[in-house]
């Protein structure tokens, strides 16, 4: 697994 | 975006509008902390800097929106126009004991090193303990309006349905976000209690009252 670091949720 | 996070994000947006319709019906924001509410303006407009600067969708910049605006607009209601049935003296929880170890927590905790994601990280963290001053509330007064506690649950919903959602995509996507995780286990943590009288009382028809 990675670290997502995206920020997609609220 | 998966079931849980929909629902979850759906939980979120039905608790906001309770929450107005709570002061709205009784004309009053009696039994709300303004702390709280304050904190969630402070979480929202942190984490929602990047409505600027990034585009997931439409639906998530509609939300971020929706979120900044409508937390301004309870605090301008606490603060403004029902200002005399908001009750300060019983809203005591010191926030500072919040916002420091919160700051302390992102410096440390982030996924890069830049005023946007420190400030993010410190969104999630705080986002997480913003409930203590309104549950402490509920505590010290020993017990809460229906609607109020409504307005707790599908809060409290909203966070707990997260959690499946990450699972989800941990193994849907195989991606895992730690610091979202982490905090977010933690603030579903602080529902378990108020959970438990709102399922026990509350849905049987009983007034929320905690035992002296």
């Amino acid at each position: 697994a990675q670290e997502t670091g995206l920020h997609d949720e609220l | 975006m998966n079931l849980f996070r929909f629902f979850g994000d759906m939980s979120h947006l039905a608790s906001i509008l309770i929450l107005l319709y709570k002061i709205h019906a009784t004309r009053s924001v009696r039994g709300l902390s303004f702390k709280t509410q304050a904190l969630y303006v402070t979480v929202f407009v942190a984490r929602y800097l990047d409505v600027f600067t990034e585009f997931v969708s439409v639906y998530n910049t509609l939300m971020k929106i929706f979120f900044i605006s409508s937390s301004c607009f309870v605090l301008y209601l606490m603060k403004g126009r029902y200002r005399p049935t908001n009750d300060p003296s019983i809203d005591t929880f010191r926030v500072e004991y919040l916002l420091g170890p919160c700051a302390l927590l992102a410096l440390i905790f982030h996924y890069r090193w830049s005023f946007l994601e420190v400030l993010w990280s410190f969104s999630i963290f705080l986002e997480s303990v913003a409930i203590l001053p309104q549950l402490f509330m509920l505590q010290r007064t020993g017990e809460a309006e229906t609607i109020t506690t409504h307005y707790l649950a599908a809060l409290g919903a909203y966070r707990a349905l997260y959690i499946p959602n990450w699972i989800y995509r941990y193994w849907s996507e195989d991606v895992i976000d730690p610091i979202a995780v982490t905090a977010g286990i933690v603030q579903t943590a602080l529902y378990l209690d108020f959970f438990y009288v709102y399922f026990t009382k509350v849905l049987q028809g009983q007034k929320f009252e905690l035992p002296a």
